[in-house]
């Protein structure tokens, strides 16, 4: 974009509204853009949040407060979005804390702030205006002051003191590669910020792995650039103990910690701290909470699967996907005989813990077997049961809309297989399998 | 495929998966990544079309099977991958006559122990010369040993072939119980083997979920499913797939429910 948004001052909490409870100070602008409304607001003298009404019909509703302020009220409304001021709402502040408007009103010694329009006990020269945010007795820095937002005092014998509001970038440090970190950071680390895509998290994150938090700039020249947030001296493991795995790996495995070293076709790994035959970005110690020791294969950015960088200088990366998966069934509640068609039990989860939907209705899914249909299959309430004497035991219909059915979470009893059946023989295929060998000449050629 | 030959196989598509990000992709791409000190990285972005990933077969115009071993989970979000089929390229030029390229929409987890998943189709493929679906085993059959099968991919050759194009490679199956000579007893009876060759062949790297397919007079058989083994065609080492036979009835079950 070639100029700034408004709306990047601005956060925004969706489906939200801050209720007016002085209806007179509120300033209704029907049909105008959300951009046009965010930049009126700011021009405004007291406009400090809007309502971006967009149902039935849009209004944009100047607010002269915002929702932490006493008396007022946010509540939920589908068809509004709130936008506040982040400088309203900002409980740090950026560089030297001149544009806080946050409602500390103490200093860091605990003395109570004295009100800027008062005199007393202190006699100075600032002015409360609409523009200057001297407001109450809230710290604030007219003067640029290095030791950010101060206040005069109530105690007599200290004119002044720091309210020592923390740095945003302080304020909360990340750990590992800050892929948690939430916080209000919201430009780079030369000063560069967000363009308006998405407002509501325009904080600087790190949702690809990369080394540290960065966010896209509204700088045309820079697409992407990583912003200055401290690294807490610690380094907790950031996921506990328990989830990491060894033999196996669960969904992506980025938390496989096992000692494969090697791809799926036999080749060695490289080390992840050795820079050839491959160069790459992934240094240990960059990525601290990866685990990437020695050459193990391992999962640091979000692939399909752990892999590694091989020692093969013509083939750079490969899956190790010959580590298992690790079984994400639920711990069997019952078992059953046979393939579990006489199974009378009450047990209604699916392997993967999703509730059974019951037999008789037909929401989310239309069920074709039903008591109507097998009347001797005891299909009672949404108990899993093997009315079609399905081979891999008692399944049931599955409240997940996406899920039409799966097996319970039943296991066999101990010690009994389905028996192998073998089929007569001269078993004729029609209309499958058929393959045009003459073709592929054709084709190649 | 290592150890295998260009051929034809209308029942085997490549599965693709979605355009990855500006990361990830520049750094598995072995072109056009450039790389600057002072750890910043500048992305150059290169085609954002799919990759292949792994193997399946057309079980009818609607379904593909493959293997869970290629998916994160059982309720992955299959947004942006595809099946592509019609043709023997690994990476079909736009508009290729025959190609079909068609969305996944739904994937199903198979019973636990198969390792198999059934992927549906958002439109149903058309079958012609260039696109069929593969025969399904009776129930539980076992398929004799020293039967004629092929295995199918566009995957790894480890340098014995080109992987641009798909590779065939035949085998006989083997019984279990000669199989677990050389497993030490560990192949169970929802897998199935096939003899190696001093050669070494075998399925590899992204064949998995491709078909094991097996000659039954003039038809061609689905019965069995590549999973990933340790090592790709070692040489003297039987390779080891699902017996697709086993479930049978719950893949006609998905698709008719």
């Amino acid at each position: 974009q070639v100029h700034r948004s408004a709306l990047n001052d601005f956060q925004r909490s969706e489906g939200r509204e801050l209720v007016a409870f002085k209806a007179d100070r509120v300033t209704m602008l029907s049909a105008i853009t959300l951009e046009e409304c965010a930049k009126r607001c700011s021009e405004s003298i007291d406009c400090r949040a809007f309502n971006y009404v967009f149902r039935p019909s849009v209004i944009c509703k100047h607010l002269p407060w915002v929702g932490n302020t006493a008396n007022a009220e946010v509540k939920r409304n589908v068809n509004c979005d709130l936008y506040e001021m982040k400088v309203y709402i900002r409980k740090c502040i950026i560089g030297n804390g001149e544009e806080y408007r946050g409602g500390v009103s103490k200093t860091m010694s605990g003395r109570t702030c004295q009100q800027w329009w008062s005199k007393f006990p202190h006699d100075h020269r600032y002015t409360p205006s609409s523009t200057n945010g001297l407001e109450l007795n809230f710290c604030r820095n007219p003067d640029g002051d290095i030791i950010g937002p101060w206040c005069y005092t109530t105690d007599p014998e200290r004119r002044y003191e720091s309210c020592n509001i923390p740095q945003c970038k302080d304020e909360v440090c990340i750990t590992c590669n800050g892929e948690d970190y939430r916080g209000q950071v919201d430009r780079t680390v030369s000063g560069r910020e967000y363009p308006d895509k998405s407002l509501d998290d325009n904080y600087c994150r790190n949702p690809d792995a990369s080394p540290v938090p960065w966010c896209y700039t509204t700088d045309p020249e820079v697409e992407r650039e990583r912003c200055d947030i401290r690294k807490c001296s610690e380094v907790p493991k950031r996921r506990s103990r328990s989830s990491y795995t060894t033999n196996c790996f669960r969904g992506r495995g980025e938390d496989y910690r096992g000692k494969i070293n090697e791809t799926t076709s036999g080749i060695p790994c490289q080390r992840w701290d050795a820079q050839s035959p491959h160069k790459h970005p992934f240094y240990p110690h960059t990525y601290e909470c990866k685990g990437l020791e020695e050459n193990y294969c391992r999962n640091p950015d979000g692939s399909e699967a752990p892999w590694c960088f091989t020692s093969k200088s013509e083939m750079r990366t490969a899956l190790c996907l010959q580590i298992k998966r690790c079984a994400d069934d639920i711990e069997a509640e019952d078992c059953y005989n046979g393939n579990g068609k006489n199974y009378r039990g009450i047990v209604r989860k699916t392997r993967k813990g999703i509730l059974c939907q019951k037999w008789s209705v037909n929401t989310p899914h239309k069920t074709r077997i039903n008591p109507e249909a097998h009347p001797e299959a005891n299909l009672t309430e949404n108990y899993c049961r093997n009315p079609d004497g399905d081979l891999h035991g008692p399944w049931c219909y599955t409240t997940d809309p996406k899920t039409e059915f799966d097996y319970c979470a039943i296991k066999q009893c101990a010690g009994e297989d389905p028996p192998i059946i073998m089929p007569p023989e001269g078993v004729v295929f029609n209309e499958c399998g058929k393959r045009d060998d003459r073709m592929l000449k054709s084709r190649l050629r | 495929i290592v150890g295998g030959t260009p051929g034809n196989s209308p029942w085997t598509v490549s599965l693709r998966d979605r355009s990855v990000p500006f990361l990830i992709l520049s750094i598995l791409s072995l072109t056009l990544f450039i790389f600057t000190v002072a750890d910043e990285m500048i992305f150059v972005p290169v085609d954002r079309k799919g990759k292949h990933f792994c193997g399946g077969s057309l079980v009818n115009s609607k379904w593909v099977i493959s293997t869970k071993q290629c998916f994160s989970s059982c309720y992955v979000d299959l947004t942006g991958y595809a099946a592509i089929m019609g043709t023997v390229f690994r990476d079909p030029k736009e508009g290729e006559a025959g190609t079909q390229s068609i969305a996944l929409s739904k994937i199903v987890c198979g019973p636990s122990e198969s390792h198999l998943v059934l992927l549906q189709l958002e439109t149903p493929a058309e079958f012609n010369e260039r696109v069929s679906q593969i025969c399904l085993p009776p129930e539980r059959y076992i398929v004799p040993e020293g039967t004629a099968c092929e295995i199918a991919g566009w995957g790894e050759t480890k340098g014995t072939g080109d992987e641009t194009v798909l590779n065939v490679a035949q085998m006989q199956v083997q019984s279990n119980s000669e199989c677990n000579q050389y497993f030490k007893g560990r192949v169970k009876q929802n897998e199935m083997c096939t003899t190696s060759f001093f050669g070494g062949v075998g399925a590899c790297e992204k064949d998995y979920g491709g078909p094991l397919a097996c000659q039954n007079s003039d038809c061609w058989v689905l019965e069995g499913v590549i999973i990933p083994m340790r090592r790709c065609g070692h040489q003297g080492q039987p390779n080891i797939f699902i017996r697709v036979s086993m479930y049978v009835d719950w893949i006609k079950k998905v698709m008719e429910m």
